[in-house]
């Protein structure tokens, strides 16, 4: 998958992506003091694609809010929500809107999935349909996060470490392997960085062909960027 | 300029009169449209960033169409008006260091004339011991009616007058006409149009360029020079053989990570250079920063020869890394400067200032500007002066501009440019040399009001003080002028009379200069200080600099940040008529045109507000 941390104050962006092997779950966001748990797994294409290159994607989310009492499973073939000692299970296939004390949603049919937790936090995730038959694509799932401003300091995690803002100089810019996408250097984190110029998609409008964000891209997992290695962010179940 | 050469520019006329500093400058095109069909001509001309449009007119076929100053938000309801109706409008851009580009089109019916005059006025600042009038030049073709014609009137007497253009070839340097006489002098430059032809028969044109002149005054009175004219007075200040006083300086400089490559080049060979322009007698310390803080000695160290070769050691091995802790930073070097203060190290009589360099937004420590201002200037607490260098394209220049100025400072923008080292030292030249500190102008109350500032935290060597007021009587024939100021050795303190002179004694073959210069002095002056007092303060005196400010440049004609100066177009062939619009840019707004390469159209442009930062992973 790819991460894009997009900061329009600086009319930058950064990106990286992190591959593992499939079925590896990573945590995108934790903020133990109020208590709210973002977990993603990883699939791999159906199978080895001609350059051998192993792609990952998320296809499926745990998202827990321990003081509300919900839990949310979403993946690509449906969603489930409990709440009030109960599992409701709702379909991509259909448009559903479901308003409870605690937690918002909104299916939009075959396309995303909006969730507002209480005082706390707003995420869509986008479903990106491929056609049954690909020989190597299959459904995978986006994770946006809309509004994170009442989650506490303490909010760590793949995504949720940049919910502080992130700070970072990028200089020396310099030809890089491919002439539209330059080389720089960046100073993040006490790191200096070789990064690269290119640019990820955002899907959240148009869910078929994306808009392109430039963005500053940090090579090897994010390494220097994330705070320690990716590895550190796998965890043992989604919830 | 024009389209085809179905245009003709038959006429241009740069006229300035500069009399005591306050330059007046009339430009003046004429274009004939020789074509059958009506034609569009653009009207383009530079002019100094200092200056103030105050007038914009054209004359189409004898009918002239004068410019009026208005409040910028009601020039703006005519202008949208004009857009929606998918017309053009006036447009000021960012041209380079020192010059703003004023550009405006008009359609001219077949084989009609029009005329355009753009009027705009300045305080000629006096730098490194000179003024300078710099006018732009850029005809397309060769013109056949060409001039510059600048009359100097000064009554403290004229030092000396340099003529130069950077166009000027050996053909074209003995048309440089000069004539100076004790209080006056005339410079003209009148190339025929084949003399401006680049070769002979040839369309092109060798006037392109600025034509600067520079000039200083006689300078004999301790006091300085008073001058009273319809009620108004003016004084400047800049007293002759001061010894210079001692300086203690804190260099404190950005090395994070974007200043590294020519940046950081630049910087170290200006410190260099810097390094070996102290005098002995002054002491100096170096800070370098990113997140992290290094001095190279813990407090301040005399300027020896041994000591800055040491200090040249240290600076040569400046490289960038890192992010931005600019408050960390400008703050230990107030703690040295006041600890080798209370420790009685430094010498009882001398300054002590803190230069920072940086190129950009403080992103460690506290990051906040608001809040570097104000730590800083509660530890500075009014005992030194901070001066801000920001280089580069990116750096937040109005934070370092409020915060040297609450800091008896200035800040200096320094342009990304082979030259940068030079506008490093350049700028270093300009504060080093303090002459007297904390100095007053002091009038009777009883004979003068509306004052413009008369506390300096610093007289520069080479700077002149100017001060201005309206008298309560104006028939009043003397009144009592006193300075104070802290010199080398001893306190700095002169008093004598200030009474009007009879300019048509001075000036008796001219019969009229421009009389209402003094005032027009004054009301300047005043503007550019209560623009300055607008970006800085409590929330309600900076609203009131505003008010005042606005009102004050709708009386007196001036385009600044807060009017426009609006001339309505003759109708056109629709029946509608649209308003050409003239402008003022901040600083801020030239830093973004800069930045982006493009024009800056007004302050009308829709200001597009942040969105949220967004967070996300997907897949591709």
């Amino acid at each position: 998958p790819h991460f894009i941390i997009e900061l329009p104050e600086k009319n930058d962006s950064l990106c990286f992506n992190i591959n593992n092997r499939p079925g590896t779950i990573f945590n995108l966001v934790r903020d133990p003091k109020s208590g709210i748990l973002v977990n993603g797994q990883v699939i791999g294409e159906k199978k080895i694609s001609p350059n051998g290159e192993v792609k990952t994607y998320f296809w499926r989310f745990g998202i827990v809010h321990k003081t509300l009492g919900v839990r949310l499973e979403v993946s690509t073939k449906d969603i489930s929500v409990f709440q009030d000692g109960k599992w409701v299970k709702l379909l991509w296939s259909d448009t559903a809107s479901v308003k409870g004390p605690n937690v918002d949603l909104l299916v939009t049919k075959d396309r995303s999935l909006t969730v507002t937790l209480k005082d706390s936090v707003k995420f869509v995730i986008l479903l990106h349909k491929v056609w049954e038959k690909h020989p190597y694509h299959r459904d995978y799932l986006g994770f946006y996060t809309l509004d994170r401003h009442l989650l506490s300091n303490s909010v760590h995690g793949l995504l949720g470490q940049f919910y502080h803002g992130i700070e970072y100089e990028v200089t020396n810019l310099r030809p890089g392997a491919v002439p539209e996408k330059p080389d720089a250097t960046m100073y993040v984190k006490g790191h200096e960085l070789n990064v690269t110029r290119g640019w990820q998609r955002d899907f959240r409008r148009d869910v078929k062909n994306g808009e392109n964000v430039p963005c500053w891209f940090i090579h090897y997992n994010g390494t220097g960027l994330i705070d320690g290695d990716a590895t550190d962010y796998i965890v043992s179940g989604l919830f | 300029s024009t389209n085809e050469a179905k245009v003709e520019v038959y006429s241009m006329t740069v006229d300035s009169t500069v009399t005591s500093r306050f330059a007046h400058t009339v430009m003046t095109s004429k274009a004939l449209n020789k074509a059958n069909s009506s034609q569009e001509i653009f009207f383009e001309v530079e002019l100094p960033k200092t200056a103030f449009i105050t007038n914009f007119s054209m004359v189409i076929e004898g009918q002239v169409y004068v410019g009026e100053v208005k409040e910028k938000e009601k020039a703006k309801k005519q202008y949208e008006k004009a857009v929606s109706s998918g017309q053009t409008a006036g447009l000021v851009k960012a041209s380079g260091r020192t010059m703003e580009k004023f550009s405006v089109s008009v359609n001219i019916a077949a084989k009609s004339n029009v005329t355009f005059i753009l009027t705009y006025e300045e305080l000629l600042q006096r730098k490194f011991g000179k003024y300078e009038i710099q006018t732009r030049v850029k005809p397309k073709l060769p013109v056949q009616d060409f001039h510059i014609v600048t009359n100097i009137y000064e009554p403290q007497g004229i030092a000396f007058v340099d003529a130069h253009a950077n166009f000027l070839s050996n053909e074209l340097l003995p048309l440089v006409e000069k004539t100076v006489t004790d209080k006056k002098a005339h410079i003209s430059f009148s190339p025929t149009i084949e003399q401006q032809r680049k070769c002979p028969g040839c369309d092109a044109t060798q006037i392109d360029g600025d034509f600067i002149i520079k000039y200083d005054v006689n300078r004999a009175e301790t006091l300085g020079d008073i001058q009273i004219v319809n009620g108004y007075f003016v004084h400047f200040f800049a007293p002759p053989d001061l010894p210079r006083v001692p300086k203690n300086v804190v260099f404190v400089i950005d090395r994070s990570g974007s200043m590294s490559g020519r940046k950081m080049e630049q910087t170290r060979e200006a410190l260099l250079s810097i390094l070996k322009e102290l005098h002995e007698e002054d002491y100096f310390a170096l800070i370098q920063f990113d997140s992290e803080i290094d001095s190279w000695k813990e407090s301040l160290t005399k300027a020896t020869k041994e000591n800055v070769d040491e200090a040249m050691v240290f600076v040569n091995r400046i490289s960038a890394r890192g992010v931005t802790n600019i408050n960390d930073a400008v703050l230990r070097g107030v703690n040295m400067l006041l600890t080798d203060r209370q420790q009685k190290r430094l010498h009882e009589r001398s300054v002590d200032m803190i230069i920072l360099l940086t190129d950009g937004m403080p992103n460690s420590g506290v990051s906040a500007p608001h809040l570097i201002q104000e730590n800083v200037r509660s530890a500075i607490g009014g005992k030194m002066s901070l001066f801000c260098l920001g280089f580069g394209d990116y750096v937040d220049y109005s934070f370092l501009d409020v915060m040297s100025k609450e800091n008896k400072g200035l800040a200096r923008r320094i342009y990304e440019a082979s030259d940068a080292t030079l506008q490093l030292q350049g700028f270093y030249e300009e504060v080093s040399s303090p002459l007297l500190s904390e100095v007053d102008l002091r009038y009777p109350d009883n004979a003068v009001d509306f004052l413009t500032t008369n506390h300096f935290a610093q007289l520069f060597n080479g700077s002149e003080i100017v001060v201005a007021g309206r008298l309560k009587d104006e028939q009043l024939d003397n009144f009592m002028v006193e300075v104070f100021g802290q010199g080398l050795e001893d306190d700095f303190k002169v008093q004598g009379q200030a009474s009007p002179q009879d300019w048509n004694v001075m000036y008796p073959d001219d019969e009229y200069i421009f009389g209402d210069f003094t005032e027009r002095l004054w009301a300047y002056l005043t503007i550019q200080q209560l623009l300055e007092k607008s970006k800085s303060g409590a929330p309600d005196e900076k609203a009131n600099a505003t008010a005042k400010a606005l009102d004050m440049s709708l009386l007196y004609s001036f385009v600044t940040p807060l009017t426009s100066m609006v001339v309505t177009k003759p109708e056109t062939e629709d029946g509608t008529d649209s308003p050409l619009i003239a402008d003022k840019l901040t600083e801020e707004q030239r830093q973004q045109a800069d930045r982006l390469g493009t024009t800056v159209s007004h302050s009308y442009r829709a200001q597009a507000l942040y969105p949220q930062p967004s967070y996300f992973v997907d897949g591709d």
